[in-house]
This record gives C-alpha cells, structure tokens and sequence, in this order.
C-alpha cells in the first residue's frame, strides 16, 4: 500500500459517501444517472468475485464490501425509494449504457491477461469502470443545472483515478516488474474522460460562478 | 509478473 493509493481509497470513499449522504439527507438524485449506478454496481459485481475466496487484507475487504453495499444501495435508492425516485429525470438519462456493457465484454475475451472466467470478469469490470461516468456526464451536460454535491461527486471520482495512476507510476518505480499495461491503459483513458469536467470544474471555482457545462 | 499482484487493488 502507498499513499497514492490510499488517498485514491479514500477520494473514491468520499465519493460514494457524498452521493449517499445527497440522496439519504435531501431525499433527491436530481442530476444524478441511475445508469452510471448501475454501471457502477456491474463493475464492483464482476471485479469483487473472489471476494470470499481471495483474502488480501481486513482493509481490502472492507472496502470491498463498502463498495458494493453502497453501489447498489444507490441504485436501490434511485430505483426503489418512494421519496427519491420521483427526482429521477429519466428523461434526461438516456445514454443507452447495457450498449456500452458488450464491447468491454468482447474485449475483456479478447485482451486480458490470462483467460479464465475470473480473469475476464475482472478485465470486463476495468474497462467497463473506465466508461461508467459517461451516462452521468452526458446527462450534465444535458440537464446544464450541476448542483454542488453532484459537482463535488465528480470531481472526487476523477481525483480518484488520478491518484491512481500516481499509483502505478509509484509501484512502477518501486516493484519490481510491476507491469499493468491493460489497467494503465483503461486507468489513463477514464482519467482523460474526466478531464474535461475538470476544466470547467476548476474555471467555475477560479471565477467564484456557478458550474456550467457548455451545451 | 503474476496477475495476482494487481488484485490487491481495489
């Protein structure tokens, strides 16, 4: 463990928790996508497989269980919860997201790093993690209103990421042939798809206005 | 490098 990776732990718990705490306190997902949840959900399901049967550490577990119990809490939230489904703009979520889910799967088959079912689910669980967030940014860029906590979401998701790939970098240096081309790959790529959030993300901080997308 | 030594991140 580094401190790379456990400040991207961490942003990604903050992250979960920021959503959780929107949703539980205000009761509302206004500007959230369910689709991004659920692709959230598929990624935690399909990479966490050998969650009983693979002990890495009491931290590795707890996160792990963290992670999928709030995932897919969110989603019930969203899908479920009398009060806050009724803020879900459907409408407005329309990225056709189990579209997205196949050709991480025929890749996963194709390009991974050993091909057992575990292995490509896990590989499937990278790629699909690194396309995720865009159903949500689609839908900011649609619904235009970004409110703070849903602005705060994404950034702490993207700072995530970042901090991951100071990560490999780290290990990199410091492991010997510690090498992930597949995961650096998808891990960069997520990272750049963030990116442009993040520009405007800081301009609406820098200039003390609210965050706006352009359309 | 084993792949296992990536699966102990998250």
């Amino acid at each position: 463990m580094n401190i790379f990776r456990l400040a991207g732990d961490m942003t990604h718990l903050a992250s979960v928790l920021v959503l959780l705490l929107k949703i539980h306190t205000i009761k509302s997902c206004a500007g959230i996508s369910l689709k991004t949840q659920e692709l959230f959900a598929i990624v935690f399901l399909t990479r966490y497989l050998d969650l009983f049967t693979n002990f890495i550490s009491i931290y590795n577990t707890i996160m792990k269980l963290i992670f999928l119990g709030s995932s897919f809490s969110i989603v019930w939230y969203i899908r479920r919860h009398r009060v806050v489904r009724r803020s879900y703009d459907k409408d407005q979520d329309t990225f056709r997201h189990f579209f997205l889910m196949w050709p991480c799967l025929i890749l996963a088959i194709f390009i991974n790093e050993k091909f057992t079912l575990k292995e490509v689910m896990w590989t499937f669980s990278i790629y699909l993690e690194a396309i995720a967030i865009l159903p949500q940014l689609v839908m900011l860029q649609r619904t235009r209103n970004i409110d703070n906590l849903t602005g705060q979401y994404i950034f702490l998701l993207g700072a995530y990421r970042a901090f991951y790939i100071l990560n490999w970098i780290y290990r990199y240096f410091t492991e010997e042939h510690y090498v992930h081309w597949i995961t650096w790959v998808a891990g960069v790529i997520q990272t750049l798809l963030y990116g442009d959030f993040f520009y405007y993300y800081f301009q609406s901080w820098k200039n003390n206005v609210k965050l706006e997308l352009p359309a | 490098s084993t792949p296992s030594d990536l699966k102990d991140e998250l």
